[in-house]
């Protein structure tokens, strides 16, 4: 059973995700004409930067975000948009597309000059996200409960942050319970993939490097 | 955000929107 503040935290979580998507006029153009890789490294990484502007604007609905500490509120975001991104990312590539777009989509990033022993594991992790088939309500309290991570490098105030992280962990505890009876193990294996995140973000530092050399 | 002080400055000037606001 989900009490009233418990709604009332999944109804506002929800909608904010729903709303603060990357415009699509930015994603319309991942799949306009042939780009070089010169082109398609700005398109990359202004995709990057709509993804991160996106994610505070998500992040600044999330109940008590707020009040934290400004600075801690910086070293979440910091620490967290990279893990984010890749996760809007999964949901996205996971989507049912018109035939044809998941190819294109696909072939831009073989083409972006990122090495290919990074792009594997990217697509190993997109896969194993989309054989989860979350709805979108844990989709949005999966991000939220990356974005609320205690333990990110320079946050002070960690035991205001696990409170509210906590909150949503109980939250969407429930939800599984709720949407996947027959899968006694589905949290845990949400909470799985969170540790794969880690893994992905540790390797993005290198991932960028390669990317410039290239 | 191809660095760390990029990726700052967009997540500050993103916040910051909202205390104009």
């Amino acid at each position: 059973e989900f009490t009233t503040e418990q709604q009332a935290l999944m109804r506002v979580i929800t909608d904010a995700y729903n709303k603060h998507q990357i415009p699509q006029d930015v994603t319309k153009k991942l799949l306009q004409d042939q780009y070089s890789t010169e082109e398609n490294f700005l398109l990359l990484t202004e995709m990057a930067t709509s993804q991160v502007q996106v994610l505070v604007e998500f992040t600044k609905n999330i109940p008590g975000f707020l009040s934290l500490d400004r600075e801690d509120q910086i070293a979440l975001l910091k620490g967290s948009a990279v893990e984010a991104m890749f996760l809007r990312s999964a949901q996205a590539l996971n989507k049912k597309m018109p035939i044809g777009h998941t190819e294109v989509l696909e072939e831009r990033i073989h083409k972006s000059g990122i090495s290919e022993e990074f792009i594997k594991p990217m697509f190993n992790f997109y896969k194993s996200i989309g054989e989860l088939h979350m709805v979108l309500e844990e989709q949005a309290l999966l991000t939220t409960i990356t974005i609320l991570t205690p333990d990110r490098p320079y946050v002070k105030d960690q035991p205001a942050v696990e409170r509210l992280q906590e909150n949503v962990l109980d939250l969407l505890r429930k939800m599984c319970v709720l949407h996947h009876p027959q899968e006694p193990q589905y949290f845990a294996r949400l909470l799985g993939r969170l540790t794969e995140l880690r893994t992905l973000s540790h390797y993005h530092a290198e991932m960028l490097a390669s990317w410039k050399v290239n | 955000p191809a660095n760390n002080l990029g990726l700052e400055d967009i997540i500050r000037k993103a916040l910051m929107g909202n205390l104009e606001e």
